[in-house]
């Protein structure tokens, strides 16, 4: 563990805190996908399909069950819970998300570090979480203003894989076998995809303005 | 040799 793996780690955790906090102090989801909330989910269940049977440590497995536990519980609250659920805007969010994951799981067919069930399994998660920001991105980009809380959600959540990349260099350079390029390539498109997310929410800090992406 | 590597990361 490494302080930029760590500070990755807290940062994920945090924009899940913070979600949690928009959508149960406002009791709405305005402004929030639910299809990028259903991908993540699908992101940690595919992920840590060794959850049970491979120990690295209590922190690593303390923080799959949070990941997961909290994934499903926000896509429960947005598909059931009656306020949160009146809030949601389906025809803004439109993206056709199914079209991720078989692009996803096709690739991991292809593209895995081993032809073995769990592998294929972790290529296809993370090639998914590369992309399971883009009907969250189109959603900002259609509902104007953003409210504060789901904007910091989404910088903190690109901030996250921006400092793994940060902890794969570091790994690289201090282990010497270390070579994670399936992880190291998607995250790098995964932060990319948050550039633009990332100019404009920094211009909206500098001029302590609303923040707002052009459509 | 890669998929040896424990997958330690989240």
């Amino acid at each position: 563990m490494n302080i930029f793996r760590l500070a990755g780690d807290m940062t994920h955790l945090l924009s899940i805190l913070v979600l949690l906090l928009k959508i149960y102090a406002t009791k709405s989801c305005s402004g929030v996908s639910r299809k990028t909330q259903e991908l993540y989910a699908i992101v940690f269940l595919a992920r840590y399909l060794d959850l049970f049977t491979d120990f690295i440590s209590v922190y690593n497995t303390f923080m799959k069950i949070v990941f997961i536990a909290s994934s499903l519980a926000i896509v429960w609250c947005i598909r059931v819970h009656p306020m949160v659920k009146r809030s949601y805007d389906k025809d803004l969010d439109t993206f056709r998300h199914y079209l991720l994951v078989a692009a996803s799981f096709l690739l991991a067919l292809f593209l895995h570090e081993k032809f073995t069930f769990l592998e294929i399994f972790w290529a296809f998660s993370i090639y998914l979480e590369a992309v399971a920001i883009l009907p969250q991105l189109v959603l900002l980009q259609r509902s104007g203003n953003v409210d504060n809380l789901t904007g910091q959600y989404v910088f903190f959540l690109g901030a996250y894989r921006g400092l793994y990349i940060l902890n794969w260099i570091y790994r690289y350079l201090t282990e010497p076998r270390f070579t994670r390029w399936i992880a190291c390539v998607s995250g790098v498109v995964q932060t990319a995809l948050y550039a633009d997310f990332f100019y404009y929410y920094f211009i909206s800090w500098k001029n302590n303005s609303k923040l707002k992406l052009p459509a | 040799p890669e998929a040896e590597q424990a997958k330690d990361e989240l």
